[in-house]
C-alpha cells in the first residue's frame, strides 16, 4: 500500500516562495498550493517511489491543469477572411510595436498581403519606428500626420487592405495606462471604428503583480482575445503567464523571445512548465 | 532554507496564545501580503517580516497608539531605512548616463531630465547612444525639439562609443550632457560591456537606472548587474501614474545603495517629480 505522503506544509511553503520569485501572482501561488494539496490528499508513496519525484510530478500536473485553455490558431484564423484585422493594445513600453512588426513578418511569410496601421500618433518617433519596420519588412504602412486621430489611421488601413485578397491588417496603437480614462476611451473608439477580428494585449514578462491588473482593466475596457507576453528572453521565469491564464481565463498565444522579427514563439505549455519549475 | 525561516517566524507568532500576539500575527501577515502585492523582493519581504516581528516583541506599543498601527509604523520605518536619506538632487552641470531594461522609459526620462535642467537655466544636449532600437534616433531628436535641448546623434552609426566621443568633443563646454542608451538585459555580459565602454569614454557624473514601477522580482538582480558595469548613482521609477506600486525599486536601492531621485508620472515631458519617500511608501503599503 505504501506510506502516507505526510505533512505538505514545508513543501508548499518552499513552492510558494519559488513561484512568487518567478513572478507568479500571490493569489495564483496560493491557489496552486491549494490545488496541489487537493490533488495529493490521501496519496500514498508506493514502495520504491521517491517522495520528491512524486511531489514534483504533482506540481507539474497541477500547473498543466491550470494552464488548460483553448489556444486560438491566429495563423489559420487569418486565412478565414480578408481583411483579417488585428488590434494591438497594452501599457506603455510592453512591446506592441515590436510585436506588430513580428506579426507582419509572420503573415507576410504566409503569403498574406499585410498592412500595418501606424495608429500611435502621439509618442515621439512612434510613426517613424513602425514605418522603418515596414520598410525593412517590405510591408505597407498606412500613416497620417503626428497628432492625427488614431481611429482614422486604422480605418484607412482597413479600407486600403479591403482592396486586396488574403489581406491582414495589424493596428499598432499608442501605449496607455489602464488608469487613464481618456486613453481608454480613445482605444474603445479605435476598436469601434476598425472592427478588429482579433484584439491582442501585450504584457511585459518582467512585470510582477501588476500584469494581472493591466490585463483585467484592458479587458474590461475594450475586450481582449489573447495575450502576447514579451521579453521572456530577459532571464525571466514568466510566472505572470500562469496568473494571466488561470485568473483571467485568456489564452497566451505567443511569447516575445527577443527583438528580431523571428522572435515570436507560439506559447507551448510544456516548454513553459520546464521553464518555471526548473 | 528561506521558507523554513518564514514558517518559523509565522508559527512562532501563531504558537503564542495571548490576544495581542494573535493580533500581531494577523497584522504581520497583512503587511507581508501588502509587500508581496507591491512587488517587493520576496527575500527582502521575509527579512522585513522577521525584523518587524522582532521589534514588535522588544518594543512596547506607545501610549497613544495601538498594536496594529505600531506594527505598520515599524515596517514603514524599516522600509524608510532601506530607502536611505533622500538625496537633495541639485541641478548643476553634469554628464548623465541613463541605463535600464527594455521599454522602461529611459528615452522619455532623458527628455524629462532635459526639461528639468533647462527650467533651471542650463544648456542641455541629448545624446542618442541607442544604436540598436528602430527609430531611436528620431524619437530622441523629436524629444530634443520639444524641450529645446540640443541633439547629437550619428544616423546609422552602430558603434555607440563613436557617438559618445563625438558628442563630448562637440559639446565639451556644455553644462549638461544626457546620454540615452538602449534597453538591455544586464545579465547579458556583452550588453553590459557596451555600458562599460560608454562609461569609460563619458566618465559620467551620474548613472541613473530607469525602472518601470511594474517591474517584478527581477529588479534587484538587474540593478545589481547594471551596478557592476557602471556605478549607479540614482534611480528613477517611471509609470507611477498606473496601478503598480513600484516595490521592485526598493531592491534596486538595496542592491546598489543608490537613492531614488525622481519618479515619472506620465508620458508628457513635464511629468517628472522629485522622489518623496513618505508618499511613495504610504501608496505602496496601501
Ligand atoms: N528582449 C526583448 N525585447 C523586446 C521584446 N519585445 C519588445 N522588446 C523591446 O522593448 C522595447 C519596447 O518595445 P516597443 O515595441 O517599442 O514597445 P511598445 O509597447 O510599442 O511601446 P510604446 O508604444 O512606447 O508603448 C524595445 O526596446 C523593444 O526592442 C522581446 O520579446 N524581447
Ligand atoms: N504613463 C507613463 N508612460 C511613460 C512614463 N515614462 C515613459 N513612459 C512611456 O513608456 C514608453 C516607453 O518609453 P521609452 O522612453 O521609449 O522607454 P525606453 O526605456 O527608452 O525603451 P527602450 O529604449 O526601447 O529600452 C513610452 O510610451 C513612454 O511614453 C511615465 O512615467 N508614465
Ligand atoms: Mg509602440
Ligand atoms: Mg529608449
Amino acid at each position: 500500500l505504501g506510506k502516507p505522503i505526510g505533512d505538505l506544509d514545508e513543501f508548499t511553503d518552499d513552492l510558494k516562495i519559488s513561484l512568487l520569485e518567478a513572478d507568479v501572482s500571490l493569489a495564483t501561488a496560493e491557489k496552486l498550493s491549494d490545488n496541489l494539496k487537493g490533488k495529493l490528499k490521501g496519496k500514498r508513496i508506493k514502495f520504491g517511489e521517491d517522495r520528491d519525484k512524486v511531489l514534483k510530478e504533482a506540481v507539474k500536473s497541477t500547473i498543466t491543469d491550470m494552464l488548460k485553455i483553448k489556444i486560438p490558431n491566429l495563423y489559420s484564423m487569418a486565412s478565414s477572411k480578408s481583411p483579417f484585422i488585428i488590434l494591438l493594445v497594452g501599457m506603455n513600453g510592453t512591446g506592441k510595436t515590436t510585436t506588430a512588426a513580428k506579426l507582419a513578418y509572420e503573415f507576410k511569410k504566409r503569403d498574406h498581403y499585410v498592412v500595418i496601421a501606424a495608429a500611435d500618433t502621439f509618442r515621439a518617433g512612434a510613426i517613424d519606428q513602425i514605418f522603418i519596420h515596414g520598410e525593412k519588412l517590405g510591408v505597407k504602412v498606412v500613416k497620417h500626420q503626428a497628432g492625427s486621430d488614431p481611429a482614422s489611421v486604422a480605418f484607412d488601413a482597413v479600407s486600403h487592405a479591403s482592396k486586396y485578397p488574403r489581406s491582414v491588417v495589424i493596428i499598432d496603437t499608442a501605449g496607455r495606462m489602464q488608469t487613464n480614462k481618456n486613453l481608454l476611451e480613445e482605444m474603445k473608439k479605435i476598436k469601434r471604428v476598425s472592427k478588429p477580428d482579433f484584439t491582442i494585449l501585450t504584457v511585459d514578462a518582467l512585470s510582477g503583480n501588476d500584469a494581472l491588473n493591466q490585463a483585467k482593466m484592458f479587458d474590461e475596457a475594450v475586450g481582449i482575445d489573447a495575450i502576447v507576453v514579451t521579453k521572456i528572453d530577459a532571464d525571466t521565469k514568466g510566472g505572470s503567464i500562469l496568473s494571466l491564464i488561470y485568473e483571467l481565463k485568456k489564452p497566451v498565444i505567443f511569447v516575445g523571445n527577443g527583438q528580431t522579427y523571428e522572435d515570436l514563439m507560439e506559447f507551448d505549455p510544456n516548454w513553459y512548465i520546464k521553464n518555471i519549475i526548473d | 532554507s528561506l521558507s523554513k525561516s518564514l514558517r518559523e517566524t509565522l508559527r512562532k507568532i501563531s504558537r503564542s496564545t495571548s490576544i495581542d500576539d494573535n493580533l500581531i500575527n494577523e497584522v504581520v501577515r497583512e503587511i507581508q501580503r501588502a509587500l508581496i502585492l507591491a512587488d517587493v523582493d520576496i527575500n527582502l519581504t521575509i527579512e522585513l517580516t522577521r525584523k518587524v516581528e522582532q521589534r514588535a516583541k522588544n518594543e512596547p506599543v506607545p501610549k497613544n497608539s495601538n498594536p496594529r498601527n505600531h506594527l505598520i509604523l515599524i515596517v514603514y520605518e524599516e522600509l524608510l531605512n532601506i530607502l536611505g536619506k533622500p538625496r537633495e538632487f541639485k541641478a548643476k552641470p553634469a554628464t548623465i548616463m541613463l541605463v535600464g531594461l527594455y521599454g522602461q522609459g529611459k528615452t522619455t526620462s532623458a527628455g524629462k531630465l532635459a526639461r528639468f535642467y533647462i527650467k533651471h537655466g542650463f544648456k542641455v544636449v541629448l545624446i542618442a547612444a541607442d544604436t540598436q532600437r528602430v527609430g531611436a534616433y528620431e524619437q530622441l531628436e523629436q524629444i530634443s525639439k520639444q524641450v529645446g535641448a540640443d541633439f547629437f546623434g550619428i544616423y546609422g552609426e552602430k558603434d555607440s562609443r563613436k557617438i559618445v566621443s563625438g558628442a563630448l568633443s562637440k559639446y565639451s563646454n556644455w553644462d549638461v550632457k544626457i546620454i540615452d542608451t538602449s534597453g538591455r538585459n544586464a545579465l547579458n555580459e556583452d550588453l553590459l560591456e557596451e555600458i562599460r565602454g560608454i562609461a569609460e569614454i563619458a566618465k559620467p557624473d551620474e548613472v541613473m537606472l530607469i525602472l518601470d514601477a511594474s517591474i517584478g522580482q527581477q529588479a534587484g538582480k538587474q540593478a545589481e548587474a547594471f551596478n557592476k558595469a557602471a556605478k549607479i548613482t540614482g534611480v528613477i521609477i517611471t509609470k507611477l501614474d498606473g496601478t503598480a506600486k513600484g516595490g521592485g525599486a526598493i531592491s534596486a536601492v538595496a542592491k546598489t545603495g543608490a537613492p531614488i531621485l525622481f519618479i515619472g508620472t506620465g508620458e508628457h515631458l513635464d511629468d517628472l517629480e522629485y522622489f518623496n519617500p513618505a508618499r511613495f511608501l504610504s501608496r505602496l503599503l496601501g
